[in-house]
């Protein structure tokens, strides 16, 4: 068996097909640009070119024997489409597709796909970063719950963690703080907070909200 | 003024201008594609077909008072950069662009651009994904220090936390647990630990790596 097999070095699948081999894993790619292949193929573990992705083509370059198959064509809908059926009949366990539009992305997880949007996906964090300009990072939780990374103003400098009351005024536990080339983990009630200080939070995600804007 | 420029509606750029849009921001967008436009026309503040991106055509458009400008013209390396430098020499104060490739990127850069790249930042979080199966979500705290979401396994199945003595056995301080529909941010010595639990822990990078090896 090889851990993942990749078809299209597009953009999306070249980046991703180089990063699972730099992670040390087993790369099998497919493409039908004989360059593309020709570049990727020395850090990869099997790479062919391939003329038309039916069944018996991918057969033949072993694509059944992976355990997660990629495919990576998002322009070509048709040959996207048609490839991902041939993989998922070929029995491979877990198929993920890369869809260009919602329809797109729909058909693909009909026939048994798991869909990225790699475009519409870093659009929304852009834009999410640029609306949010105090929220540096963020991690999901729940619906409710989140984790943010929150840039400080001024508003807070001097104050301590014990004199602000922080957590029943906020709603929020602070986590880690992020002040230079220094991260501290361990929080202290003394802890003065200063402006730019980089406050990793966590809380419902309304009381983040209303923390930023109160920064502001 | 206007919050936000986009130039270029293809996959990244018309999703970027919805969501903004979405967040309540005002938006102006340009393309020299009509349907584009129409599109997207009713859903942002200004909507222009443009025939080119020359410095005239982008000021009779408004670009100028833009705070922001997020380029999002990929395959067209050429007019990517003409756009690009015709936005900066306006003077708008932040420029953002779109990069296919790191060459491409180098040189909006030079000409002063902050540079995204959506296919492969994409594929780089995939890949973090498939490669590391307990990690349900990261959080970059600085070079040393990251935030984890972590799937556990049954190997602490029952185990307390003060009974595991969690944080010194581990380097790691957890920060909330999501258990089926609930998420716990008060955490108590005594509490359980429970097979798929998905905790969130903060500390050393290896040592988050290193809990994530020992839970396989
Ligand atoms: N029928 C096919 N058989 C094999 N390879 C194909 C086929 N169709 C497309 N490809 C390859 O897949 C790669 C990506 O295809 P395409 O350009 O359609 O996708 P994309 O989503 O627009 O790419 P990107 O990730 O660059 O945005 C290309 O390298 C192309 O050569
Ligand atoms: N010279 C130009 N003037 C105005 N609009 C342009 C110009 N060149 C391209 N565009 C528009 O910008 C959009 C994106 O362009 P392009 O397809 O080159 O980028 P892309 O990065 O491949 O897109 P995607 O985000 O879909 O991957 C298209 O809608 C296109 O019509």
């Amino acid at each position: 068996t090889i851990a993942f097999g990749v078809i299209g070095l597009g953009r999306f699948g070249f980046s991703l097909a180089e990063m699972l081999a730099d992670n040390g894993r087993e790369v099998l790619v497919l493409d039908n640009n004989e360059s593309k292949v020709r570049q990727i193929q020395d850090k990869v573990q099997q790479a062919f070119v391939i003329t038309q992705p039916d069944k018996s083509t991918l057969e033949e370059a072993g694509i059944q024997n992976c355990g997660t198959v990629i495919v990576c064509i998002g322009e070509h809908v048709e040959a996207s489409i048609l490839t991902t059926l041939n993989v998922i009949e070929l029995g491979v366990p877990r198929v993920i597709a890369k869809a260009i539009s919602a329809e797109h992305g729909r058909v693909l997880q009909k026939i048994g796909a798991e869909v990225v949007y790699p475009e519409r996906d870093r659009a929304v964090r852009l834009a999410n970063t640029l609306t949010r300009p105090r929220a540096m990072d963020y991690l999901d939780l729940s619906d409710q719950y989140a984790i943010s990374e929150i840039r400080l103003s001024n508003r807070l400098h001097g104050k301590t963690i014990l004199g602000l009351e922080f957590r029943k005024r906020f709603g929020l536990n602070i986590i880690a703080i992020v002040r230079g080339n220094e991260t501290i983990v361990e929080i202290t009630p003394d802890l003065q907070l200063k402006t730019e200080d980089l406050i990793a939070v966590v809380g419902k995600k309304e009381s983040i909200l209303k923390f930023e804007r109160y920064l502001a």
